[in-house]
């Protein structure tokens, strides 16, 4: 554990909890893609699955049945709670797009041929673009609620965390993993044109809005 | 260690 990916992991959380507060205070799910949040339910169901076979530390095991519950509490506020605030006419991404290539290539690129492993591998290839439904509606739309933006800006950080987290284990530790890293600067890139707009406009006090 | 023996990150 290192103090980047400690922060990862604490902004990671941050971004979980922001949505679903946002989500519960406001009773609303306006603005948010419930196809986005099914696939992080989805990624953290499929890598957690380890949670029934090893035990790393306390603080790993009680992290991951806190993602796990939140994926699935902000998806029930989404679809069932609050399902008649969910703006499903601007939630068009096709999901199928990413899920399907996502699948072949953890069955190709994997580090060992086992169910748990290919899983891991799903999960960590499909939350690198679990985001573009999100990112997808908000480009639909032209705007995005303030809050809304701290929510993707903590999501966006985690991994650009992570990503520190990856060098500095790779020279403390000697510990590298290729799918990892590769996944994580993808997740990562993806975030940039955001990062650009939350930067210049939501830090000043102005309404995350595309030009027309 | 190059590629991952077990699964100690989140």
């Amino acid at each position: 554990m290192n103090v980047f990916r400690l922060t990862g992991d604490l902004s990671h959380l941050a971004a979980i909890i922001i949505l679903l507060l946002k989500i519960w205070k406001s009773r609303s799910c306006a603005g948010i893609s419930g196809k986005s949040q099914i696939l992080f339910a989805l990624v953290f169901t499929t890598r957690y699955l380890d949670l029934l076979t090893s035990f790393i530390s306390l603080y790993n095991t009680s992290m991951k049945i806190i993602y796990v519950g939140c994926a699935y509490a902000t998806v029930y506020l989404i679809y069932a709670k609050f399902r008649a605030t969910y703006d499903g006419n601007h939630d068009t991404f096709r999901v199928e797009f990413l899920v399907v290539p996502v699948g072949g290539l953890a069955f190709l690129v994997n580090h060992d041929f086992s169910p748990l492993e290919i899983l891991w591998t799903f999960s960590i290839y499909l939350e690198s673009v679990a985001i573009l439904p999100q990112l997808f509606m908000i480009s639909k739309t032209g705007e995005a609620e303030t809050i809304t933006t701290h929510y993707l800006f903590c999501l966006g950080v985690y991994r650009a965390l992570y990503l520190f987290n990856w060098i500095w284990r790779f020279y403390f530790e000697g510990f590298f993993d290729m799918i990892a890293i590769v996944a994580g600067v993808v997740q990562t890139i993806l975030y940039c044109d955001f990062f650009y707009l939350y930067i210049t406009k939501v830090l000043k006090g102005k309404k995350l809005s595309l030009p027309a | 260690v190059i590629g991952r023996t077990h699964h100690d990150e989140l």
